[in-house]
């Protein structure tokens, strides 16, 4: 409808800014407190030095994750959405000055916490990236098909809980598969540190070659 | 605007439905996978031959929770949204013939997954009922105002999980009732029956009352 519309022509003119600076930008989008910010503490802790980077968080209210997010060598710019359920393009593309003026290689953008609305608004993104924690069910990209089968890159979050949970990791991943055929899955631990090296490998040779 | 205008006239012929009744009706909501429907298992079969119930459950996709539901003495009925992030009065409305066929006395309605449009779709409810994960952190209620403000009561679900958590309890109670002055905080976990009684027992002085 006019919404999306009006979304998908900022989201282009975020694209074409990013592309031409030879940025790649990643939208992250989960459940409230699947681990979205732990997990970009870490991996601003780890990538500090090697790639640069920078992070555009939203939520309804309260500045809380860029608060967890200053000092580890990133630009963060926080959003504070009130009532939407989601960030937009044209968020996205006034923030863009600021949180790019340190000369950064890779933008994760940290969608307010949400496994629907979110799916539906384009950002200009390279891609969306699904992280579904442990605790939430092997069922959800099932439930959730718009966000999971958007995204071909999932993460399972929290995997350090397993050993306490009823949860079939097995089911897990066939579900994600199914929803996404070929979906790449990183299964980590912000807490313990378990898997984190896949994953930050993945992102210095995603966007750690030159211009 | 426009859509909340008609909602609202639509949950309005809900509630004056179910005070004719004499049903209570509650709207359970939070993110997905903190528990909604182990918590309605349970309930359910707690519930069964005390307190006729009926259960109204919307996921965007899947008949899953209410198969999870069936059997345990109570008529469910599912919705599927399909696109939205949240159930509406009109969907309510459309289901209350058959939900009600039993002579319930209490109805769960298992919002959509999400914990933000929910709140603001009105659905003929006598009031809002939140559910928080301990997984989930402390601040959820400070990041998600328009719902845990709406409600009178809160669930703290998967209590079990405590000693393998770095989570603060009384941060978490104390983010609730600031958002929320004297909200009402159950405790418990559907996994090991820990805090249960005093769940059930609610329920049955709310909506067990002679008609
Ligand atoms: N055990 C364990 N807990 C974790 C892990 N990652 C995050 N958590 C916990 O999960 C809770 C939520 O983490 P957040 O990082 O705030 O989650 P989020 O997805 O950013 O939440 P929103 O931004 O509100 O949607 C916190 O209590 C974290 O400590 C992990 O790898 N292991
Ligand atoms: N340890 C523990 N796990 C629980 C408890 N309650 C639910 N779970 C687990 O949490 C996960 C999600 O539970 P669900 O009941 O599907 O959650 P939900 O809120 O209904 O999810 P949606 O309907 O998709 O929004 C499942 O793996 C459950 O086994 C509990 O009390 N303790
Ligand atoms: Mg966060
Ligand atoms: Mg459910
Ligand atoms: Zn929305
Ligand atoms: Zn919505």
């Amino acid at each position: 409808r006019r919404i999306l519309e009006e979304n998908d022509v900022a989201a282009e003119r975020v694209r074409r800014r990013l592309a031409r600076n030879g940025i790649v930008a990643v939208n992250l989008i989960s459940s409230p407190g699947s681990g979205k910010t732990a997990l970009l503490e870490k991996t601003l802790d780890q990538l500090a030095g090697r790639l640069p980077c920078a992070v555009i968080t939203g939520d309804q209210r309260t500045d809380n994750d860029a608060r967890r997010l200053q000092g580890r060598g990133a630009r963060v710019c926080q959003i504070e959405t009130h009532d939407a359920c989601h960030l937009d393009a044209h968020q996205i593309e006034t923030s863009l000055d600021e949180v790019l003026a340190d000369g950064a290689r890779l933008l994760f953008i940290e969608n307010v916490g949400n496994l629907v609305c979110p799916a539906a608004f384009d950002l200009g993104e390279h891609f969306k990236v699904a992280l579904l924690s442990t605790t939430e069910g092997e069922d959800k990209p099932l439930k959730y098909p718009s966000l999971f089968s958007q995204s071909p890159i999932a993460v399972l979050t929290k995997t350090d809980l397993i050993p306490h949970l009823d949860w079939n990791i097995a089911a897990c991943r066939e579900n994600l598969r199914r929803i996404r055929p070929g979906v790449f899955i990183f299964e980590l631990s912000s807490k313990t540190g378990a898997g984190m090296d896949a994953w930050l490998d993945y992102w210095i040779k995603m966007a750690g070659a030159p211009i």
